[in-house]
């Protein structure tokens, strides 16, 4: 069983405390806005109507948030009462601390704290959803164990360059920084396939890789 | 090359915007705020300033966005502007939206305004980190083909009760709802198990499921 201190209720902020509820774990809620409390109060193990900017240390000790397992910063738009929470949460000893960041200097600002877990949610469902519905990506994969790893993994046909050449000739991972993770070919998937397989028109590509280099592959070839 | 028509350029929506400029297609978009503009007018091909609940559909038509390939409507917090701006697209032949939704009451009028793709980053990745930060979950893999598809995949423990079970008796599908797709192994990973293979201590399982399945399998096993 785990503390988790979740500082700001807006959207990100309420799901992360509701689904650690739902794990079996304590949750100690803090936001200015009473409201925000009252939507989730059956989820909530202990909590403050404050400000973390103007009540900080005081208001974390007095909810026993010491040694907490995990903090979570979830205040996107005021970077300073966001900053602040990540000094206070430090301060009281909470070593994991993830933090919701709104934009680039928002991100950089909490990447000098040393915050190691800074998540946008907003712009990586922007970039998702624009692959997903311009390239066809089928599917993406981010592994979310520290920030968002730019990362993912496309499905396309194969463009009539690589017809007929050995996927070891094939240059994608030299060229366009992309592994060859699978090829769909009538229906079956070959995983991993050798350097020697060749490339045939009407496959489908499994490609991993990070948006800038499908952003050139695309360029290119498609 | 596509044209895509933007509404509202807050994160999710400018985020898209780029990135579909940078794949090549054409973007237009429309913002009441003319700092949003302003911030990416050199990935727009067309733009204007203006509210989409009072100018609505005459300024689609000014801007070229009939029978676009793809509308975005990207405004969380106005749920009336959200629901017109869906309005208006259908009306001018825009026939792939995306909608960008808050809330379940938001997500609910989407859906019975049949827009097929309803995206909430900020509530998917509370949930996503806390499974992350909570459990051990290595990685996510999302289907953005339409909404948000509720599907994880975890990487736990093999847990005591699981032990020289072999993998037809674990019941992990019948009694969880859970698809076992591999185990990690002193490294190896073993790919879609086979029914006869036994379950060992120290193996990590590699599970596909929902979210509510998850929920029900921790507070089990975990
Ligand atoms: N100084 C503060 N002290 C306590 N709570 C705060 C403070 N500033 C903001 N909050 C709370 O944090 C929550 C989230 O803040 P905000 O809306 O700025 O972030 P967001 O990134 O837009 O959130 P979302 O997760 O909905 O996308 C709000 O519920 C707000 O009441
Ligand atoms: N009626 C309107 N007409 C035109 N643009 C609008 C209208 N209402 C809101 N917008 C714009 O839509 C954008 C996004 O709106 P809002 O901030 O409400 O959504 P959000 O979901 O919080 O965005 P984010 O993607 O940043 O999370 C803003 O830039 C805003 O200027």
């Amino acid at each position: 069983k785990k503390t988790v201190v979740v500082i700001g209720l807006g959207r990100f902020g309420s799901m992360f405390a509701k689904k650690a509820a739902n794990l079996g774990h304590d949750v100690i809620a803090i936001d200015h806005n009473p409201k925000n409390i009252e939507n989730i109060q059956d989820f909530l193990s202990v909590y403050a109507v404050a400000d973390i900017k103007t009540d900080g240390k005081q208001i974390l000790r007095k909810l026993g948030a010491e040694n907490a397992d995990v903090g979570v910063v979830a205040i996107g738009t005021d970077i300073s009462a966001s900053a602040i929470s990540v000094l206070e949460l430090e301060e009281v000893g909470v070593s994991t601390i993830i933090a919701k960041a709104s934009d680039e200097e928002h991100i950089r600002i909490l990447e000098k704290m040393g915050v190691d877990n800074i998540i946008s949610p907003e712009k990586d469902a922007g970039v998702a959803m624009a692959y997903v519905k311009l390239l066809g990506g089928k599917a993406i994969i981010h592994d979310l164990q520290g920030t968002y790893i730019d990362m993912f993994i496309l499905e396309i046909d194969a463009p009539p360059k690589l017809w007929n050449v050995a996927v070891r000739h094939s240059r994608l991972r030299e060229d366009f920084q992309m592994t060859l993770i699978g090829i769909r070919r009538q229906g079956q998937l070959i995983v991993i396939p050798s350097a020697d397989e060749e490339i045939q028109e009407g496959d489908k590509l499994l490609l991993a890789a990070s948006s800038t280099a499908i952003d050139a592959f695309v360029r290119k070839f498609v």
